[in-house]
């Protein structure tokens, strides 16, 4: 589930947006003993012209933002994409009831960047 | 249908074949749970932690699993002598996935109460575990995998198994090993076993390094 509607208009920047993954919404809960979901965010927003310093940018994303600003149609806005992002452990159980506690890499977006 | 393959394929990504059905809800091991909440308590820090190493035990490895043991007590056997105790440790592995590299094996020994005594003549226990041949208890002579003594003070002790594992290159299938407690020297005569029958259950501890992260050290 992602961030109810907020009442301030979303900045239209680039920025990790809240996404919170439930197991039990998708039936996991009789296996995964913890958590029970947590939050996983994703990036969402422009990576417009001219880039600003905190979008984290490369200077490849400065440079496509000025042909794209020139010739939009030629060439696309650089992407909002994951430019940090941290692990998660799961306890679960396995088929043979063993308890079992894995540790996932890159499951949470911490910090977003145009590329 | 459409669902059932995403979630597969969900699956597959965090490292499943299929989703697993558990038949019965068996308590957390406290290790486990002291480790999960450690890791979801300590703070992010900027450097991402290295998911591929398991800092309690220092070791490579990002799934760690504990097996229940499900052998049977077996006849000590004639002469009894010093013997006090033998029995059959059997893991079931067969949940290992395939391409997971074993890096750390625990066996824990659990008595049933926590006593503090001083250790008297009687309490000096001897522990030699052997690999378990399909003929039956170790042939006299044999080299056991591991051998100890120890003093039963505690709720449990812990026995490092991986050198002796690494050799026995554990299949994915399961691991049998015969436990042997015997009195150690000095014992009183009286009672040379007290304090060998407590033993109240027996665990593996194994850490394993999934395909994803041999692959990630590779690189």
């Amino acid at each position: 589930s992602s961030a109810p509607s907020p009442a301030v208009s979303p900045s239209p920047l680039c920025k990790p947006r809240r996404l919170y993954i439930s197991f039990s919404d998708v039936g996991w809960e009789n296996w995964i003993i913890a958590p029970q979901g947590y939050l996983a965010n994703y990036c969402g927003g422009d990576c417009p012209f001219p880039l600003a310093a905190e979008l984290n940018s490369t200077n490849h994303a400065v440079l496509q933002t000025m042909v794209h600003s020139l010739d939009p149609r030629g060439t696309p806005q650089p992407c909002c994409v994951p430019v940090r992002l941290s692990p998660i452990s799961i306890l679960y159980y396995d088929n043979s009831d063993n308890v079992v506690l894995r540790h996932y890499e890159d499951m949470v977006v911490d910090e977003c960047g145009c590329r | 249908a459409e669902l059932s393959r995403q979630e597969s394929s969900l699956l597959k990504s965090l490292g499943l074949s299929a989703k697993p059905s558990p038949k019965s809800a068996v308590p957390v091991p406290p290790v486990l749970w002291r480790m999960f909440q450690r890791r979801k308590t300590q703070p992010r820090p900027q450097e991402e932690p290295d998911s591929c190493r398991v800092e309690e035990f220092n070791v490579p490895g990002n799934i760690v699993r504990v097996f229940a043991d499900q052998g049977r007590f077996l006849p000590e056997g004639q002469p009894r002598g010093r013997l006090c105790l033998r029995k059959l440790l059997f893991f079931n592995l067969s949940a290992l996935e395939e391409g997971e590299r074993l890096t750390m094996a625990q066996l824990e020994l659990q008595f049933h109460h926590n006593s503090y005594q001083p250790p008297g003549p009687g309490q000096v226990l001897e522990l030699r575990l052997y690999p378990a041949s399909p003929r039956g208890p170790p042939q006299p002579g044999r080299r056991p995998l591991l051998e100890r003594s120890f003093v039963r003070m505690h709720k449990s002790l812990l026995f490092e198994l991986s050198a002796a594992l690494k050799d026995g290159k554990v299949p994915g299938g399961d691991l049998a090993l015969v436990l042997e407690i015997s009195a150690g020297d000095g014992g009183s005569p009286r009672s040379p076993c007290a304090g060998s029958d407590a033993l109240a259950a027996t665990s593996l501890l194994a850490v394993t390094l999934g395909r994803r992260c041999r692959a990630r050290r590779r690189r």
